[in-house]
């Protein structure tokens, strides 16, 4: 039987530094805390392991239920459309992705979208290569809805279970851009009734509070649907990834912990809220 | 805004008096909040409301200045002053080629500021070449190349490792006459011991006269981690802060040179080779105040 205490002050302290150094955000952290006291207001703890527990419980309910996983088979094509902020990661994900699905029998064509960044097409190729898939690109330059157009086209002509599109890496709060990446999606939608079925946007785990906007306006404009975290295989914690699926309501997919192909993983409740008190 | 949210606070201790630690402390706990919603790191925001409240502490309230004002500006300069130093130029060599080493992590913006950065040069009257010294990342080099291009400036290659890319291309470069090297390394974690190595190696061999860190102006609190290892690691000169023309409040700023005193050089303010700005703090504070 343990005597019990109160919990204290410099442990509360320590739990408020780990959550915002985790990127949890500030206002997330101060109600986290804010509960925990009125929770735990006279009641005796005999280790502070429970505190962790309790907070654990808490960002898992928060965190809500995931959605089943993406089927791949339910639509053919089924066709993803890859968005981001400059350098998250989006086409390192794509070749990832294309393997993960390649593997599994299925038949990917890749769309090279984005026709304005230097050597972006020359680099979505050399997935291509490596995971052994077709590809759909066009010179630099070219209109990026039309490389979807012809990506789409393709993906109807060659019995494609899996078209993935690569977009060039934008600012969200540029205007101009987001309606070239509606474009996108109007054409695609256009071409292929229902599609895309999947809008991946791709979020570095290093990004702060500006992640929040970043998804809030990539949602409101091409309607993301889901979210894949990379280079979890740095420090960052990614805590934004709580706000972001509780409050914007789009669920985390999946992860990249590296450069090479087979750094991807699905997305893990427990795994991301255990590493954010570690 | 902070300055809007601090007023309101303060206004309710009008008149006359001192600024005490007591009626600064909610106006504070206000900026504090405020600077880590701009992602400036926990431990940075702390020790700096620390040196706000001994500057503000004991001063005479201004009468006709709301107290709110006189604290609004008391972190305002501080912040500037913090970081401070806006015109760091760029480390020349007197004698021989200068030679300009880019690190950081992946897509922060090494190659695009690479480029950036040749061209202000060459539009000083410089000559630059740059070096391809990013040999990992699928179609890096090529990526170079077609900038190089787009801008007609030379571009070093070679096929075999960074550390030897590096060295042969200073060699070239003294050969052919250019007075500035500008070596656009791979992106790396700061904890990948192994490849933090090589750009130990690659400063040793080089000399560089210039390592600068790139760094993503939407980064969260992991700035102070990654800064400060590069910064342990390989003790930097400065800092280029990119993708600035995002919306975001752009704390790291304030994090890194906290974390490391070292300057921000330059700002990427786009993805064009001519948006490469001088850093300006007072811009960067009123931008991270909100
Ligand atoms: N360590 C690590 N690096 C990653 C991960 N995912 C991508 N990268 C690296 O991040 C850098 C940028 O990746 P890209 O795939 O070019 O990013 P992007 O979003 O397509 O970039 P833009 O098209 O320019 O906007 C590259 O150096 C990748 O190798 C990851 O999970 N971990
Ligand atoms: N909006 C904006 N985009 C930028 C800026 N600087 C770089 N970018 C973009 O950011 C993305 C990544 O740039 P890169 O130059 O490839 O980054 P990197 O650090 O060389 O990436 P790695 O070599 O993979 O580590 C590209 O899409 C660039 O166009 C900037 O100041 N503003
Ligand atoms: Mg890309
Ligand atoms: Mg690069």
């Amino acid at each position: 039987v343990g005597l019990g205490r109160t919990i204290d002050d410099d442990f509360l302290e320590e739990l408020q530094s780990t959550l915002l150094s985790a990127d949890v955000g500030a206002l997330i952290t101060t109600k986290l805390i804010a509960k925990l006291e009125d929770d735990w207001v006279g009641k005796k703890i005999d280790d502070n392991e429970q505190i962790i527990n309790y907070l654990k419980q808490e960002l898992h309910h928060t965190m809500g239920k995931n959605p089943p996983d993406i089927d791949f088979n339910q639509k053919k094509p089924h066709v993803i459309l890859v968005v981001g902020v400059n350098g998250s990661g989006k086409t390192t994900t794509i070749g990832k992705l294309a393997n993960s699905l390649v593997k599994d029998g299925k038949k990917v064509l890749l769309g090279a979208s984005d026709t304005f960044r230097a050597a972006a097409a020359e680099q979505l190729e050399v997935w291509a290569n490596r995971v052994g898939c077709q590809i759909v690109r066009q010179n630099e330059g070219a209109a990026p809805a039309t490389v979807a157009y012809d990506a789409a086209e393709a993906a109807l002509a060659r019995d494609i279970d899996v078209l993935i599109i690569d977009t060039a890496g934008r600012l969200h709060n540029k205007k101009n851009l987001m309606l070239e990446l509606e474009k996108v999606f109007n054409i695609i939608n256009k071409k292929i009734p229902g599609a895309p079925h999947e809008v991946l946007m791709v979020i570095d785990a290093c990004t702060g509070q500006n992640a929040l906007n970043q998804v809030k306006t990539f949602k409101k404009d091409v309607k993301v649907t889901g979210i894949v975290a990379t280079k979890l295989d740095g420090t960052a914690k990614g805590g934004v990834l709580l706000a972001i699926q509780r409050d914007l309501g789009v669920p985390i997919r999946y992860i990249g912990t590296g450069e090479g192909i087979e750094d991807f993983d699905k997305f893990d409740k427990n795994t991301f809220i255990d590493a954010l008190f570690s | 805004t902070v300055a809007q949210g601090i007023n309101n606070v303060l206004d309710k201790f009008k008149g006359r008096g001192t600024l005490n630690e007591e009626n600064i402390q909610e106006g504070l706990r206000e900026i504090r909040m405020a600077l880590l919603e701009a992602d400036v790191s926990y431990k940075v925001a702390k020790e700096f409301i620390k040196k706000v409240t001994e500057k503000a502490i004991g001063q005479e309230v201004i009468k006709n200045i709301r107290p709110g004002q006189q604290i609004v500006k008391i972190v305002n300069d501080e912040l500037v002053e913090l970081m401070g130093g806006d015109n760091q130029p760029i480390n020349y060599n007197k004698k021989n080629a200068t030679i300009i080493m880019m690190v950081g992590l992946q897509g922060a913006g090494k190659t695009t500021t690479t480029a950036k950065l040749a061209m202000k040069l060459r539009k000083e009257g410089r000559k630059p070449i740059m070096v391809a010294a990013d040999l990992q990342r699928p179609a890096a080099v090529e990526q170079l190349k077609t900038l190089g291009r787009q801008l007609n400036i030379e571009v070093f290659t070679d096929e075999s490792t960074p550390v030897r890319v590096c060295r042969r291309a200073v060699k070239y470069a003294n050969e052919n006459n250019f007075d500035t090297i500008l070596f656009d390394t791979a992106g790396r974690l700061h904890i990948d011991d192994e490849l933090m190595k090589e750009l130990e190696k690659i400063k040793k061999k080089t000399s560089p006269d210039e390592i600068l860190f790139v760094c993503d102006s939407m980064v969260g609190q992991d700035a102070v981690k990654s800064a400060q290892e590069f910064n342990n690691r390989l003790e930097f000169n400065g800092v280029i802060l990119t993708k600035l023309d995002s919306d975001t409040r752009g704390g790291a700023a304030l994090s890194i040179r906290g974390v490391t005193g070292k300057p921000i050089k330059f700002v990427g303010m786009g993805e064009k080779l001519d948006e490469l700005e001088a850093f300006h703090p007072d811009r960067m504070t009123s931008r991270i105040l909100g």
